[in-house]
């Protein structure tokens, strides 16, 4: 049996070739028109090939095997001595792989149909290659060469975004490819990580699956975003970077740029995704995107004197958050327990084993590099918060209400509020040192451009320091709002206002703390920070 | 990991969106090549 | 997805099965053959249909200022010179300098009609104007064969209906 069948695709094989070379020739001379690509495309639906079956499969997986083999036609090793960089230049020619991406451009444009529940070409194409792709990076491991695929790609990406296809299809297109970024997401295929991540950003990719069908593109984009950051976040945790992975991140850093400038409500929408798999050690990277904001919104200089945040329109609406931030909470089955805390805290154990529910098991501390759930943390984080802000909401729209009601309600309300502010004061109080900074880091992670998170985060890490009596807990909260304001640029807006608040604020006595002369450059380093806080 | 991210070679105060000459994440340079455009059916 | 951040796995990560190490390692490879700027060079779009030989002193590729959008600029704003921008649009079809010819021609009241393949300029005010079409005296940039030799013209079409359907 696997003589014949091996006997079958060898001569399987052989015909394939026999019809790409035949394709090949009638790229070759572009004198030959749409007649002679529309009789080669029926032919091959004639010989059965474009089924949408597994002898499609195993047609487009043949010719993505031949069109690469046939790429590089010689691989110059430099004379010794030359950088590796140099000597890996391969001799290489494009001609097969375009001729191979003009045929499956043309299949999608006379859009060649499989029949009834086959699905469409181009998905099936793409997640063939995607499997050819893996298949091929796991033989050759370093010796894979990823910039055939990258070519093949780059041609399709070109061909299919800015084809004559309506908005619909063109949704399709843009999405399939999406899927199949997400299925070769460094991750899975690491020697394709650089050419993955040029053509996510690339301009025929990114810019067009933001901006088209009113966001539906998002969730696809953001999904691809948090591929990388997991990819990168082992690396990124310890902040040793050899180049490799510090080219990556550069890299990654130019697209949030790009992001930041051209879609900044993209980047708002979804930071708590981000934050997630962000290591705390990338807080420039973090800043990028918790510094974005509407292009509407017009943001006041922080440092402008008595400038009375309150006041500000945008501070009293809500972010629109597109991540799950309850599901972190479920997983664990820990939502509804917050919610019957949050409603009835009198005789609830809920704080007393808060901390403990938020370890991670001793198997998954090691590789998560840290005790905690750093995202359960932050969604029980986010997700009180935002019971509590959706609480002083009710309050403040009942205000007109008559006098007895509002007492009555208002005394409810107060209690969920207070209860959701000992929820944060109990972990400032009992988790360690580790514990409460991941803490202050969720709480951080909300200071952004002014909306009712900004304006409540803010209220409780000043809270936070106004309350406690330990020196450990002011000096954390001021590690953590400080080391996002000493990298390079940007800083979000909501953790310039919350710092310039706790400095100048005479009711946090913060000249006053010990910790800001625990070392000369310490001292220094305030006393800078104060000039350029004004 | 914190740099001077202006130095990555993009242009943050651009009225211009950066995508359009967004080349590579791994060059300064923009992007080479005709831009991205769209010429009709009926034009050829 | 929102389990912990590293991976359920101990050392590996659960998308690939490959432990960070490897990853480091193929990361590395890859580093070696970064895609370079000519992968993703895009074939020039424009196959000259009749390329002519020229002696080796003329320019032999396209001098990169037909590339650059404020060259069209100047010549869209040069009445003399929109016969260029005509030239651009028939015979440099599918190219980027064919767009922004159109681009041009479109800034200066051109109207591309579908039909004729023809660019058309209002000569005055249409005497009909309704929501399909509009009626009265154009300026056509036509080829037309005579006996004075063939060429390139502009004419007037008076009582010409441009249906807007067939405006591109």
């Amino acid at each position: 049996e696997n003589d014949t069948a091996l006997a079958d695709s060898v001569s399987f094989q052989d015909q394939v070739a026999v019809l790409f070379s035949d394709w090949c020739h009638i790229c070759d001379h572009p004198t030959m028109g749409d007649s002679a690509y529309s009789h080669y495309i029926v032919q091959l639906q004639q010989n059965g090939l474009l089924k949408g079956d597994d002898l499609t499969d195993r047609f487009f997986h043949a010719l993505t095997e031949l069109a690469v083999t046939h790429t590089i036609v010689s691989e110059q090793v430099a004379p010794g001595g030359i950088s590796q960089q140099a000597a890996q230049q391969l001799q290489i020619s494009y001609f097969s792989i375009d001729s191979y991406s003009k045929l499956v451009t043309l299949m999608v444009k006379y859009c060649v149909d499989f029949g009834p529940n086959k699905g469409s070409l181009l998905p099936k194409f793409l997640s063939v290659t995607a499997r050819t792709i893996q298949k091929d990076a796991e033989e050759k491991k370093i010796n894979f060469n990823p910039r055939p695929y990258f070519r093949l790609f780059i041609n399709l990406l070109s061909e299919l975004s800015t084809a004559d296809l309506h908005e619909g299809a063109n949704f399709q297109v843009l999405t399939s490819f999406a899927n199949a970024f997400h299925l070769l997401q460094p991750l899975r295929v690491p020697a394709w990580s650089f050419a993955w991540l040029e053509l996510v950003s690339h301009r025929s990719f990114m810019p067009k699956l933001l901006m088209c069908n009113s966001q539906k593109g998002w969730p696809f984009f953001q999904r691809l975003l948090v591929d990388l950051f997991k990819f990168m976040e082992p690396y990124l945790r310890n902040a040793e970077l050899g180049q490799p992975i510090h080219l990556l991140y550069k890299g990654t850093l130019r697209v949030l740029l790009v992001l930041l400038h051209d879609f900044p409500e993209f980047l708002c929408d979804y930071h708590f995704s981000f934050c997630d798999v962000i290591p705390p050690s990338c807080i420039q990277m973090r800043n990028v995107i918790l510094s974005a904001f509407p292009r509407n919104m017009r943001l006041p200089d922080p440092s402008t004197p008595n400038l009375k945040i309150d006041l500000l329109a945008e501070i009293s609406i809500a972010p629109r958050i597109m991540s799950d931030v309850e599901g972190a909470l479920k997983a664990r089955q820990m939502k509804t327990q917050v919610d019957e805390y949050l409603k009835r805290p009198e005789g609830s154990s809920f704080l007393t084993d808060l901390k403990q529910k938020l370890l991670l098991p001793p198997s998954e501390a090691n590789v998560a590099g840290t005790r905690y759930n750093v995202p359960l943390v932050n969604s029980l984080v986010v997700y009180v918060g935002i019971q509590a802000v959706q609480q002083l909401q009710h309050n403040k729209a009942n205000a007109s209400a008559s006098a007895q009601q509002v007492n009555q309600s208002s005394q409810l309300d107060n209690v969920q509020i207070e209860t959701a502010t000992e929820v944060f004061r109990n972990l400032a109080v009992n988790m360690d040192t580790e514990g409460r900074y991941l803490l202050l880091n969720a709480i951080a992670n909300q200071l952004r451009y002014p909306n009712n998170h900004t304006h409540y985060f803010s209220f409780i890490i000043l809270y936070l320091f106004a309350e406690t009596t330990q020196d450990i807990i002011q000096e954390q909260i001021t590690r953590v709002l400080l080391e996002r304001l000493i990298v390079n640029r940007p800083h979000p807006w909501g953790l310039l206002i919350t710092f310039i608040e706790l400095i100048k604020n005479p009711r946090y006595t913060f000249w006053a703390r010990s910790f800001i002369r625990c070392a000369p450059e310490i001292e220094r380093l305030f006393e800078s920070v104060a000039r350029s806080c004004g | 990991l914190g740099m001077d991210l202006t130095s990555l070679g993009l242009d943050l105060n651009s009225q211009d969106n950066l995508y359009k000459t967004f080349g590579s994440p791994w060059s300064n340079e923009p992007a080479k090549g005709d831009p991205d455009f769209h010429n009709p059916a009926c034009y050829l | 997805d929102f389990g912990a951040i590293g991976d359920n796995l101990s050392g590996t990560s659960a998308a690939s099965g490959h432990d960070q190490l490897y990853n480091l390692q193929m990361l590395e490879a890859a580093y070696h053959r970064l895609p370079q700027p000519k992968d993703s060079e895009r074939a020039k779009n424009y196959i000259p249909r009749h390329p002519s030989v020229t002696p080796a002193s003329y320019p032999q590729i396209q001098a990169p200022i037909v590339t650059n959008p404020a060259f069209w600029e100047r010549i869209g704003s040069d009445a003399l010179a929109t016969d260029m921008l005509f030239f651009a649009f028939y015979y440099q079809q599918n190219s980027y300098q064919q767009y922004l010819a159109a681009r041009e021609l479109k800034k200066q009241s051109w109207r591309f009609h579908r039909k004729y393949n023809t660019w058309f300029q209002r000569h005055v005010e249409p005497q009909v104007t309704t929501d399909d079409y509009e009626r009265g005296s154009y300026v056509y940039f036509d080829f037309h064969l005579s006996d004075d030799g063939n060429g390139w013209c502009q004419r007037i079409k008076n009582d010409f209906t441009f249906e807007y359907n067939f405006l591109e």
